[in-house]
């Protein structure tokens, strides 16, 4: 464990504690994708699959059951909640989804460090994650009309992505045999999806001025 | 081995 990766970690774990404050306390999830809250599920579910009989350390085993029970808690609050579900943007959120998991399956199928059901469901979690923000992306662009704490909750994702690559070169340079092509380009593609959010996040926050996206 | 390493992380 180097300071990267409990760096990435912790804006990780915040983010996700950030967006079920803002829906357990003001009973919204206004501004927030649910395609993208299903997809973090379906990543999460599909990587810690060895959560019970491949231990690692304590540590690991809360974090993964912290995302684990987040992610699909803030799946339920948005579709079963009697009042967070009335301040879902459905009709903005339109991406369709599930069709970003077709091809993160076959990629995962063709191209994967070994094939074995294990190893192809966790490199499938991966490219999953690196597109699962897409929906929400498109969805701030749409609304325009950003709150504090969605753009807090992506600013803080995009933060973690950002340190897990610190982290990735850290270890590359501290550790023997540490290459991981797979799983670098995989986050290297995820962090970028966030490039664009953070030039305007940062603008925003330099001027003083409510966040906005371009139309 | 290099995969015991990657999955190590979250």
């Amino acid at each position: 464990m180097n300071i990267f990766r409990l760096a990435g970690d912790m804006t990780h774990l915040f983010s996700v504690l950030v967006l079920l404050l803002k829906i357990h306390t003001i009973k919204s999830c206004a501004g927030i994708s649910l395609k993208t809250q299903e997809l973090y599920a379906i990543v999460f579910a599909t990587r810690y699959l060895d959560i019970f009989t491949n231990y690692i350390s304590l540590y690991n085993t809360i974090m993964k059951l912290i995302f684990l029970g987040s992610s699909f808690s803030i799946v339920w609050y948005m579709r079963r909640h009697k009042i967070v579900r009335r301040s879902y943007d459905k009709d903005q959120d339109t991406f369709r989804h599930y069709f970003l998991m077709l091809p993160c399956l076959i990629l995962a199928l063709i191209i994967n460090e070994k094939f074995t059901f294990r190893e192809v469901m966790w490199t499938f979690s991966l490219y999953l994650e690196a597109v699962a923000i897409l929906p929400q992306l498109v969805l701030l662009q749409r609304t325009r009309n950003i709150d504090n704490l969605t753009g807090q909750y992506v600013f803080l994702l995009g933060a973690y992505r950002a340190f897990y690559i610190l982290n990735w070169i850290y270890r590359y340079f501290t550790e023997e045999h540490f290459v991981h092509w797979i799983t670098w380009i995989s986050g290297l593609v995820q962090t970028l999806l966030y490039a664009d959010f953070f030039y305007y996040y940062f603008q925003s926050w330099k001027n003083n001025v409510k966040l906005e996206l371009p139309a | 081995s290099g995969q015991e390493e990657s999955h190590d992380e979250l």
